[in-house]
């Protein structure tokens, strides 16, 4: 099961090393910047997961109100023979109707890039009701571990896009950005 | 299968966007640097797969013969909502028995260390033997994928590492060393 694999991966290679480092880099990025992040119950890595798997590089590309603002202080970590590997968050300003920011850190859960791909290539074996499946059980395996996992523990938030089967095309250009203000708003 | 989606994941996520550019990356390091990697056959990452999947973080914990040299220039992409996302392949001088260097490319198949972790941990449901299974298949289905893509043709090589079933206590304190001289040596 692909997606099982998938969200081990994910923990294990990356959110289990810096969701740990997380406050500490919020911190250290506040000493020099305006404490632009300002409730603590925020301080978590907001993970998007849209079940349609489909993913731009940009979050400015799937809607013009979320815009980058900066990144947080580099992870600097040695693995497998690769030496200083660097990890890094990107911070958000996330506009309401009103064009009022909130900052936060924000970035999409980059395993679902893999399926999306995979559901491209004939090669990969996996067709489109596969891979909506495999979003599914990508989200639950992930929710399992993260909720017994004692370094990631209120360090994260998973923001599930429900948006639509394949093309965006029909959604609401400002979706994005009121799924995360709504997540905001939970969180204080 | 989680070895399948692993394969994918690491040709779609990683050596599909970095090999292409491998070649740029050391015609760049060699303007400032003497031209250490002399032999454009071995302008290829060395991709090293142990069957035990058993990964250190620093080659040189596997065998004092292998020796950090330098970093290449980092290769930085916008993936899924981090901007500039950092990419980076180290350089390592492997020694011979007289103490010769040759400077390779080279690190491990970090999914493997997924399959470690998943087998350490009773929630993953991925037992030893499993392991194995899964490794034998992470390297049958990467070499597929490889062998079709036209991105990575020629940029890479896969070192299998037979290291026996778990400790590699019983090895040749040099065999990683030997190893990866060995597939250079084939390479010129
Ligand atoms: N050697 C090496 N150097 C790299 O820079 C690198 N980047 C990715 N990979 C491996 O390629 C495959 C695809 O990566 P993807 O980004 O889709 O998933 C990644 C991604 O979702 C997340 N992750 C890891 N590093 C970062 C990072 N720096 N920023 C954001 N997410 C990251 O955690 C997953 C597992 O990571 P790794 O377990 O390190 O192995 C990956 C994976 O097997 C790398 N391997």
């Amino acid at each position: 099961n692909v997606a099982h694999g998938l969200a081990w991966s994910f923990y294990t290679g990356y959110l289990k090393l810096v969701l740990p480092k997380l406050g500490d880099s919020i911190e250290q990025y506040h000493v020099k910047n305006v404490s632009i992040l300002r409730h603590r119950d925020s301080w978590r890595l907001h993970i998007l997961v849209p079940l349609s798997a489909f993913i731009p590089d940009k979050l400015e590309d799937a809607d013009q109100r979320v815009q980058f603002h900066d990144n947080l202080p580099e992870i600097v970590i040695d693995r497998a023979g690769v030496r200083k590997r660097v990890y890094k968050h990107s911070v958000y300003a996330v506009l309401d109707h009103q064009g009022q920011p909130q900052h936060c850190v924000v970035e999409y859960a980059t395993p679902l890039q893999t399926l999306y791909q995979m559901s491209q290539d004939s090669d990969a074996g996996l067709s489109m009701e596969d891979r909506r499946q495999q979003v599914l059980l990508f989200i639950h395996t992930l929710q399992a571990i993260l909720e017994n996992s004692v370094e990631c523990r209120n360090r994260y938030q998973l923001i599930v896009l429900d948006d639509g089967c394949d093309q965006e095309a029909e959604l609401d250009p400002y979706f994005l950005s009121k799924e995360i203000l709504k997540k905001l708003q939970q969180e204080e």
